[in-house]
């Protein structure tokens, strides 16, 4: 099972809309798929059509204890289940800090469930708090979307920290796999720009002990296309929204490339 | 003093630009603006080209009681100054949640400089945490910038109540006075739609009582244009970096409006 967190803590930049449609499309593969929404937003419950003002949506309930995973997930398309997130989530975090062991509950939850998936996909809030924690201590693998626009860059070295902090004192196993350019616009130079910058990074990475020195960036960009905003208004995936568009087709090659390393096609 | 909270908590909505360019311009027309960073993530201290890594940038001090806003402010352009956020901002919320009246400190420390300014913009954090509730307290008025995509309008209601809050229980002049859509672009259906939304919403509640009942959607709209995602990386305004840009059109009707609530032109 390969457990991966989708996380930016700059909002807005592309999470929610790669997990469900990466999802999507593993699970399309025969795949076993469970999505994770650690949003208290519950933008990836509300964009697979599920009613996120339900109280019995699923996390909240497996982070206090009181239901297993098993229990709490719901099947959404076939091989593809979803532990949603309701309005409760909102309170989780402040509730948690106190916990022994808070930033492993999830971890733990995901133990039973091990053999029954193929992938786990979990999407994150904006932000490095308790629950992008929980996320991250449950992980492999961390892909993290970004916009290429300078003010994303911004954040960046912040992020890589939180993702050494937490290998070097929760999870050694955990390593950023993969750098995938949402919303990207090849005609500007903007785009190319970032794209390079991160690159450079990565490079001077290469010969470090550090959890990104195997970091790529995804051969595949996610251009801009306003289909992929307007599919979450139908509660669909791309590929049931407009399955000839540019995002089905850039979305479908970065699934294949992050299941077998290969550009398809 | 006009004081303004420009405030969604989804990210990546357009917060940090509009709080830029607008400032920009009413200074520009020679009026005295002060802009507040509030966000621990800097990017209006970036944008308007100011070394946000320097420990004594401002804001975190204010609100740790340890310098005046006076003594804090920086010149950045004629009759525009800045409350820079440094990266001591990120602890800010944790130290402060003990305080006694913690969501008034910025108000308190706003008091002295009243006469001094003819507008305060305040940028906040994608968050409704304790930064924006000390933004929330201090201002007599909030511009909520909103994407006109499905998603950012998920949010919203709950940005509302939190506005409500703070005004039954801390800051009864606060109101809502204006929407602002960012990132528009007409050729979509997307954002027509959206807007349609948003317009029914406020139509429903003009007789209400709640602080949102006078607000209206700025009648310009900020369209797509990435001369606007560019212009940060040289820490300039868009009226630097590229006066004749749509970009910069836009945000010069969105301040005249503001100032006069005509459209100029
Ligand atoms: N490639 C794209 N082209 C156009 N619109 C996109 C694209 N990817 C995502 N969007 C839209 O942009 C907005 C932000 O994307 P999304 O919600 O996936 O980001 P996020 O990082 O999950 O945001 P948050 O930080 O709030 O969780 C959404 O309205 C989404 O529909
Ligand atoms: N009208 C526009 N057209 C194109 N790009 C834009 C526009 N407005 C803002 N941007 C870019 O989109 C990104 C998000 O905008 P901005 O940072 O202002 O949003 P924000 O709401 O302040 O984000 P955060 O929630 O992270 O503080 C930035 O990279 C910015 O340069
Ligand atoms: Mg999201
Ligand atoms: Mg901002």
């Amino acid at each position: 099972m390969r457990t991966i967190a989708v996380l930016n803590q700059k909002g807005g930049v592309g999470k929610t809309t790669t997990v469900v449609n990466v999802a999507a499309a593993l699970a399309d593969r025969g795949l076993r798929v469970l999505a994770i929404d650690l949003d208290p937003q519950a933008h990836l419950t509300v964009h697979l059509g599920v009613d996120a003002e339900q109280k019995d949506c699923g996390i909240y309930k497996v982070l206090a204890g009181s239901t297993s995973i098993e229990e709490a997930v719901v099947q959404v398309r076939p091989n593809l289940r979803l532990l949603g997130a309701g309005i409760d989530l909102v309170g989780a975090e402040a509730e948690l800090v106190g916990e022994v062991g808070r930033e492993i509950i999830l971890r733990q939850a995901l133990e039973p469930v091990k053999d029954k998936f193929d992938y786990v996909l979990i999407d994150c809030p904006p932000s490095l708090g308790l629950l992008t924690l929980n996320a991250l201590s449950a992980s492999t693998e961390v892909v993290i979307p970004i916009q290429p626009h300078f003010l994303a860059l911004q954040g960046f070295s912040r992020l890589l920290q939180t993702v050494s902090l937490v290998q070097s004192r929760i999870n050694p196993a955990l390593r950023v796999s993969a750098i995938l350019m949402c919303m990207f616009d090849a005609r500007t130079s903007l785009s190319t720009e970032v794209r390079e910058d991160i690159e450079k990074f990565l490079s001077g990475a290469r010969n470090q002990n550090s959890p990104w020195a195997g970091a790529q960036i995804i051969p595949v960009h996610v251009r801009r296309n306003i289909k992929l905003a307007e599919a979450p208004s139908y509660g669909k995936t791309i590929f049931e929204y407009e399955p000839g568009c540019h995002g089905a087709t850039d979305y479908l090659a970065v699934a294949e490339f992050i299941h077998t390393g290969k550009i398809c096609g």
